[in-house]
């Protein structure tokens, strides 16, 4: 039965994409069948692993709005064991879309349900906001979701937001949601506003912050547009040693499921 | 007769809030009436200038939802001829509310129209999406966008569908929106990312690109946690010099109107 974990931070930029799109090879390296979900109008993921949303015939909009069934959906990727359910700038208007619709919230959840036992985990990358796609994402994270919060002061603005949302998600939507932990990205051990942010928020989440810290590294900026994970693109950097520590720690939490 | 700009850009964390926040600084202590109006439910801006959203009678929300004439939403900051309109988490709940209003997107535009004269320069700072308060902001832009563009791949990929939303709000809303401008951000002169995204962008847009790149700059990312702009919080760091001369820059492209 897959473990499904959602990434979810409104505030813009703090490495939702790059954490899921990482995490998912590592763990399709590790052997595990991995199905990486899209939600974001961006697209970054789809393109960060190579696909081009131009040319599919199929996206997650199709699967949510369309009633195409998501296994008509999926891509492979040129990892092995690693497949995605890409997104396509059509899903944009998506959320208006969605209001009309009875069990909106729960519209990924429901395209996700057939598709459990044919993968390990499913990762789902969410848009910079707590709109009706995160919330899709949230709904359907029957394990949790994993907050990356980038080491800059106005990351860390956002997060009593981010936990009043989960909290109504969890009451009304999916009372297994939890935080399956927080990621410390965009670390610069040079200056004192990393070190603060960081201390900041292990003080206020001691037990949930994993203990690998994402470096920046210009590597991981890098890797999108060759369309690689830092796995194939810079194996050695930083930030794929990170992302691979980060990973093993993630399936040492997934273990109790 | 105010000058209205907004700023855009669906890619989160580039550096929207910054710009917006340090621009209106430095305009206003050159003697310019400004105001900075906060359309993202973050709140990012207002906390930026001091200011704490759970203390504020009134937010934009109020204004355009509630009918509350902008005038008495309107507040001080500690910036003598800087005023903001500021935000407030009610607004995430806004662009649903929105949807079934006559004129939704001329709201924002519409409350602005009493207080043209009151101002010299309304600064519009926008959330990371393509959503109805963006394109508020947008609709009420007399006089144009401007785009900050971080200096990532990733930053890159995003600037096609803005571009296509500018020209939709264009055809339909408001016929003078333009891209006054597009800033480089977080510009860091040792890594080749930078350079050959900050190449790139000058090859698509080379008549519309500010001269001044804003370097990456430890004191920016500071700055907000004092709610001060960089003017003030470290008037000598390199951010601050690179925000003053884009504000001339930016003054010389106005003077047009
Ligand atoms: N550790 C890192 N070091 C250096 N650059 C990074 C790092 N993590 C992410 N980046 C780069 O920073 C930018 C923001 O990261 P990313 O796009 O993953 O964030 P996001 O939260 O998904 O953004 P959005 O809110 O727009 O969805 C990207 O250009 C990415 O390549
Ligand atoms: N030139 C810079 N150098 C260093 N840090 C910066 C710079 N510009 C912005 N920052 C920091 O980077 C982060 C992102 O910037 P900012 O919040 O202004 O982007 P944004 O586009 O407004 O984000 P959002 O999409 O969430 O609204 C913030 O923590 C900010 O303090
Ligand atoms: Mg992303
Ligand atoms: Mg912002």
């Amino acid at each position: 039965m897959a473990i499904i974990y959602a990434f979810a931070n409104q505030k813009g930029g703090v490495g939702k994409t790059t954490t899921a799109v990482n995490v998912s090879a590592y763990l399709a390296a590790a052997g595990y069948r991995v199905l990486l979900v899209d939600i974001d109008p961006q697209a970054n993921a789809t393109s960060s692993l190579g696909l081009s949303v131009h040319d599919l015939p199929h996206s997650i909009y199709d699967a949510l709005i369309g009633a195409v069934p998501l296994a008509n959906v999926i891509q492979p990727t040129r990892r092995p064991r690693l497949t995605i359910a890409p997104s396509s700038p059509a899903l944009a208007g998506a959320e208006v879309e969605m209001v009309e619709i009875d069990g909106r919230e729960r519209l990924l959840a429901q395209a996700l349900t057939p598709l459990l036992r044919y993968h390990d985990f499913i990762l789902i990358d969410s848009p910079p906001s707590l709109g009706l796609l995160t919330v899709n994402g949230l709904a359907a994270a029957r394990n949790g979701v994993i907050i990356p919060v980038q080491c800059e002061y106005l990351a860390l603005e956002g997060l009593t937001r981010l936990l009043q949302t989960i909290q109504l998600v969890r009451e009304r939507l999916n009372p297994g949601l939890r935080i399956a932990g927080l990621v410390l990205t965009m670390y610069d051990a040079r200056t004192n506003l990393s070190q603060q942010v960081a201390a900041e928020v292990r003080r206020h989440f001691p037990r949930q912050v994993f203990e690998t810290v994402i470096p920046r590294n210009v590597r991981l900026g890098e890797a999108p547009s060759y369309g690689e994970p830092i796995l194939t693109y810079a194996p050695s950097s930083a930030g794929a040693l990170a992302y691979a520590a980060l990973t093993r720690e993630i399936i040492g939490r997934s273990l109790r499921f």
